[in-house]
């Protein structure tokens, strides 16, 4: 999958298995990755953990999981709130598309997590203040919305792979969609030439949507690779 | 079932006592007020956490230290969790109204993404 960092830092990361994205003293959140297809090395996520940790008398501990065709807007306890304070809920799950889509406030923490199913991947978008995210001990080092893709795990998503999308189909759909040359795009085509999947290019589109709603204004939302950027099309 | 939260206060309320090692604790008053008090948390939510493995692991925990530091049965307990009081404090649950009525200032958010093929 494509990573966009707290730090904006854009790595595309063929890992395999269970990865934490964020593991502090709040929240532990989670992606497994699988390969796409058989015989790829390009691996896509199946499947989303998150843990909101007991927090005071905030709220007890709640986990939330979601898997491929099973997006589910509610704990995995069934409930879709957790903790009341003067008339609010301080931890709600709520979707805009039954089975695909799950919006997951949790107010104590003043952070917002989106999962999205986009053709045959999940995706996440997170939100969250600096000082949820720098509570974590030293250990907790391996942290890919932190720190990125490994570098050992990283693949050039400038350089899409070849087959069996032509190349040239896959950037005019994709600057259909997607305004700028940017890295979002350019994830677009990467996905599009490696699935030959029409589908998979909503990824890139939810991606762009939930960066705009989280970081509020246009500056900041569009991260340009070094090697290109302009208007896409 | 509310185990974890007395799980959570029994933490609080032990955590800074910690640095003595588990001699010092024995004889510490504080820490069998702490032991009693979780005890009475869990007696407060044995029905609902009847069928709870976390449950009957804790109230099993909390007989073998009671035992294990001579605690009397009988005592004062922990002093018990802070609870909010006034508006300020009462929105120690959502983020960000504590934080600009902290700081002034809304927090700084960060984002972050993962998606795709």
């Amino acid at each position: 999958p494509h990573i966009r960092t707290f730090g904006d830092d854009f790595h595309t990361c063929a890992v395999q298995g269970a990865w934490p994205l964020i593991d502090n003293d709040y929240l532990y959140v989670q992606v497994t990755g699988a390969p796409a297809s058989q015989g790829t090395h390009h691996t896509v996520v199946t499947k989303i953990t998150i843990i909101f940790k007991s927090w005071r008398q905030c709220t007890d501990q709640q986990l939330y999981q979601a898997e491929l065709d099973d997006v589910p807007a509610a704990f995995a306890d069934g409930s879709q709130w957790s903790g009341e304070r003067r008339g609010r809920r301080v931890l709600t799950v709520r979707t805009d598309s039954p089975g695909r889509h799950a919006e997951i406030r949790a107010a104590y923490i003043g952070t917002l997590l989106v999962v999205r199913q986009s053709g045959r991947s999940l995706g996440l978008s997170v939100r969250s203040p600096r000082g949820v995210l720098e509570a974590f001990h030293p250990d907790h080092d391996l942290q890919l919305c932190v720190w990125g893709c490994p570098a050992s795990y990283r693949v050039d998503a400038l350089r899409p792979p070849p087959l069996p999308h032509a190349a040239g189909a896959a950037e005019a759909h994709c600057a259909a969609l997607l305004p700028t040359r940017d890295v979002y795009y350019h994830a677009c085509v990467f996905d599009l030439t490696a699935s030959g999947d029409l589908n998979s290019s909503g990824a890139a589109v939810g991606a762009l949507q939930d960066a705009r709603s989280m970081t509020g204004s246009g500056q900041g939302v569009h991260l340009l690779p070094a090697a290109a950027a302009g208007p896409a099309g | 079932c509310r185990i974890l939260r007395c799980n959570s206060e029994f933490v609080a309320a032990t955590v800074h006592l910690s640095g003595g090692g588990g001699a010092a604790l024995s004889s510490d008053s504080a820490y069998c007020g702490a032991l009693r008090s979780y005890s009475l948390c869990t007696k407060r939510t044995a029905r609902p956490c009847r069928g709870d493995l976390a449950y009957h692991s804790a109230v099993q925990g909390i007989e073998d230290l009671l035992i294990q530091h001579r605690c009397p049965r009988a005592g004062p307990t922990a002093r018990p969790w802070p609870r909010p009081q006034g508006a300020v404090l009462g929105d120690a649950c959502l983020y960000e109204r504590s934080f600009v009525s902290r700081e002034g200032r809304a927090p700084e958010y960060r984002h972050c993404s993962v998606f795709g093929d």
